[in-house]
C-alpha cells in the first residue's frame, strides 16, 4: 500500500483529562461524554485502552483554556458510575503526522516514535487512524518534537 | 462548528494485541513498532493511554488472520524493554463513525457511546480524530452495534 506522509501538525496549549478506573461495562463511557456534550465542552482526542481487571481509564484532550469549563462535573459522574479519581493536567501538546494510506502505517508510526525516542521526547498518549498518527507530549517538548519529526520525514519546516 | 456525520464503517475479523506495563520513558514505543515494521506487519489502530505509575499499556489492532505473523517477536521486545506480558485476542471488530467537524464531537461521541451502552454493547477501546470516532468491540456484537449506530445517527442501512 502506498503510504504518503503529507505533513506534521501541532497543537499547543492542550490539557489532558483522565477518568480513572472506569467500570468496563456498557454505559459508563456514555455517561461521561453525555455530561460533557450537555455542557458544550469541545474535546479533541479520546483514548481508551483495554481493561485489565474490570476497569479501564478514559482520557481525552481539550484546549487548555477550556479546562475550567469542566469544573467538578466529571467528579460527579465518576462517583455516579463507580469510577476512580478524575485527573487533569495542562501543558501538553498534540503532534500529528498526517498522510494517506497509513493503514500499513507500522512503518510511519515506527519512524515517528523512533525520532521522538532518540530525541528524548516522551510519548504520553497515542491515538491513530489511517490518515493520522497523533501523539500527546509535554508542551515544553513540542518545538523539539516538531523539528525531529520534520527531519525524520524529510519535510520542510512548514509542511 | 458544523458537525456532519457521513456514515458508519465496520471492520470485522480484527485482533487486538496489548503490550502491558510498558516503561513510560522515551524509546519504548519505538522498539515495539520498529519491530513490527521490520516484519511488515500491517496494523490499524494504535492506542496508548497515560501512564499512572511509570508504566502504561500499548495496544494495536490488526486483521485477525495476520496474528500468526507476530509469533513471539513482541514477547522478545517486551523482555528487552522491561515491559510485561503481551496479550493477544482475536474476535474483535471496529466500528467507526465517520464525519467532518467532529472536533466539537463530544456530542457525536456521546451519541455513539449512548446507543451502544443502551444496546448492551461494551466498548473495549476508543480512538478518535476530527473525522473519525472508532470503537473496538466484541465481534459477536458488531451487527447489532452497526444497527444501533445507524438508527442513532438517522442513517440508512448502507451509509
Ligand atoms: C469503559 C467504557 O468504555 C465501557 N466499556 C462502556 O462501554 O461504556
Ligand atoms: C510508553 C511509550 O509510549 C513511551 N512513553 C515512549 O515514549 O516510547
Amino acid at each position: 500500500e502506498n503510504v504518503v506522509v503529507r505533513g506534521i501538525s501541532i497543537e499547543r496549549n492542550q490539557a489532558k483529562v483522565t477518568i480513572t478506573n472506569v467500570p468496563d461495562k456498557p454505559g459508563t463511557a456514555s455517561r461521561i461524554f453525555t455530561t460533557l456534550a450537555e455542557a458544550n465542552v469541545i474535546i479533541d482526542v479520546i483514548v481508551q485502552n483495554v481493561s485489565m481487571s474490570g476497569t479501564t481509564d478514559i482520557s481525552f484532550t481539550m484546549n487548555g483554556d477550556e479546562l475550567e469549563k469542566i469544573g467538578g462535573m466529571l467528579d460527579a459522574v465518576a462517583r455516579e458510575i463507580g469510577a476512580g479519581e478524575v485527573k487533569r493536567q495542562k501543558g501538553v501538546a498534540k503532534l500529528s503526522v498526517v498522510g494517506i494510506g497509513m493503514r500499513s502505517h507500522s512503518g510511519v508510526a515506527a519512524k515517528l516514535f523512533e525520532c521522538l525516542g532518540h530525541g528524548g521526547v516522551n510519548i504520553q498518549m497515542i491515538s491513530t487512524s489511517e490518515i493520522k498518527i497523533a501523539v500527546i507530549l509535554d508542551e515544553v517538548k513540542i518545538e523539539s518534537a516538531a523539528r525531529l519529526a520534520h527531519e525524520a520525514f524529510g519535510l520542510s519546516a512548514d509542511a
